[in-house]
C-alpha cells in the first residue's frame, strides 16, 4: 500500500523535523515584515496541509484561485540530513481575501506526496491505475490523520484541510476552504 | 510493499527533477572552485547514490570513514514545488583520498528514503520491524535500478552504491567502495 509509507515518509522526513520550528519562524517572518502587514489571526500559527482527493496538485497556489496571492516565504531553516550539508527546509506564505476583501494571512502547501500519487498513476509500470488513486489519496489521509494525532513534535502545529475535488467548477472553492478553517481557530 | 512506492517517489519526486541539471551544476562549481581544485576525473560527474544494506545512515558522510571530508555544495537549484516557492534542491560534494594520499571529488548522498524504512522499523505502529527491513532495502534497490535504467531523464547521471554491512568493522570502508567506482569510470 503506496499510500502507508508515503504518510510515514512525510512524517518521519518532513513534518516532524519542521513543525517545531514553526511557531519560532513565523515570529521572525512577522518582525521583518511589519508595514501595512496583513491580518495573521491565532489560526495561521499552523501549516495548512492540502489534501486534494484527486490528487491534482498545482506548483502554485494563487493559479488555483484568484483570491489567494503569495506573500513571502519563511526563513530558510538548513538540516544535515543523509549527506547533504544544509539541505533548506522552507514554507511559503501566502495572503487570502475573504468575501469583504479583507487579507487574512496563511502558512500552507500542498502535500507533496500527492505528486507522487498522481504521477505512478500516470505511469503504467508503477503497478497502480486512476482509478486506485483516491482510494490511495484517502488512505493517505487517514493514516497521516492517525500518526499526527499521536505525535508531540507535531501537535496544534498543522492543519489538515482535505479538499472534495466535486466543487472544482467554483473558482474560490480553495479560499474559501482556507477562510473556513481560519475561521475555526479564531 | 512500502520500499516500492518509496523508490517511485525518489524518482518521481526527486532525481527525475535534479539529474538533468547535474552536470551544469558541476560545470558551475568546478568554474568557481578552480584553485588547487583535486581531481574530479570522469567517475565525479554523476551522482553517488549509496544505499547500505542496514538502513543505518549517518547525517554527515565524513563520520563514517576519515579518508572522506566535505568540499562543498553545489550550487542551490530552487523548483516551485506543490506550493512551496522556490524549494530548495542541493547536493554535497566531498573529497576522499586514495591508499596513495592522492585526493578526489564526488557528488554523494545516502538515498533519504532509507531513513524513512530505518525510521519506521523503528516505530511499532507504522506497521514492520527490523527483519523485514533488509528485505525492504534490497526491494528499494531493485525497483530503483530497474526504474532508473528505463529513465530517459537520469541516464548515466547517477550511480548506485550498494553497501554490504558485513564489513562496517573496516574503518575505510566506505571510501574503498566510493574509490572503487571512481576508478571503474576513468
Ligand atoms: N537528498 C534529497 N534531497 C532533497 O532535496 C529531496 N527532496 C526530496 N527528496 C526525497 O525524494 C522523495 C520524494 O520527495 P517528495 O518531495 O515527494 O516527498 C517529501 C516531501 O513530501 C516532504 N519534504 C521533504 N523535504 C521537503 C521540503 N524541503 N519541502 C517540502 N516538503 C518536503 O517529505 C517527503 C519525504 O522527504 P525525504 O524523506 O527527504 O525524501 C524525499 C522522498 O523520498 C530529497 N532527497
Amino acid at each position: 500500500n503506496v499510500a502507508h509509507g508515503l504518510a510515514w515518509s512525510f512524517y518521519l522526513g518532513y513534518l516532524r523535523l519542521v513543525l517545531p520550528y514553526l511557531e519560532t519562524s513565523i515570529a521572525e517572518f512577522r518582525a521583518t515584515h511589519r508595514a501595512g502587514g496583513p491580518n495573521w489571526g491565532r489560526g495561521s500559527k499552523k501549516l495548512f496541509i492540502l489534501i486534494p482527493l484527486n490528487a491534482n496538485i498545482t506548483h502554485k497556489l494563487e493559479e488555483e484561485d484568484e483570491n489567494i496571492c503569495f506573500y513571502d516565504n519563511l526563513p530558510n531553516k538548513e538540516i544535515d540530513r543523509a549527506g547533504v550539508r544544509g539541505r533548506v527546509y522552507k514554507h511559503s506564505v501566502y495572503k487570502v481575501l475573504d468575501e469583504h476583501g479583507k487579507a487574512h494571512v496563511f502558512v500552507g502547501e500542498y502535500a507533496t506526496p500527492l505528486l507522487t500519487l498522481y504521477n505512478m498513476s500516470q505511469e503504467s509500470s508503477a503497478g497502480f491505475g486512476e482509478s486506485e488513486r483516491r482510494h490511495q489519496v484517502l488512505l493517505f489521509y487517514r493514516t497521516l490523520q492517525d500518526i499526527l494525532e499521536h505525535s508531540l513534535d507535531c501537535r496544534n502545529r498543522y492543519r489538515l484541510i482535505l479538499l472534495n475535488d466535486e466543487h472544482d467548477d467554483d473558482p474560490h472553492f480553495l479560499s474559501k476552504a482556507i477562510l473556513r478553517h481560519l475561521q475555526q481557530q479564531e
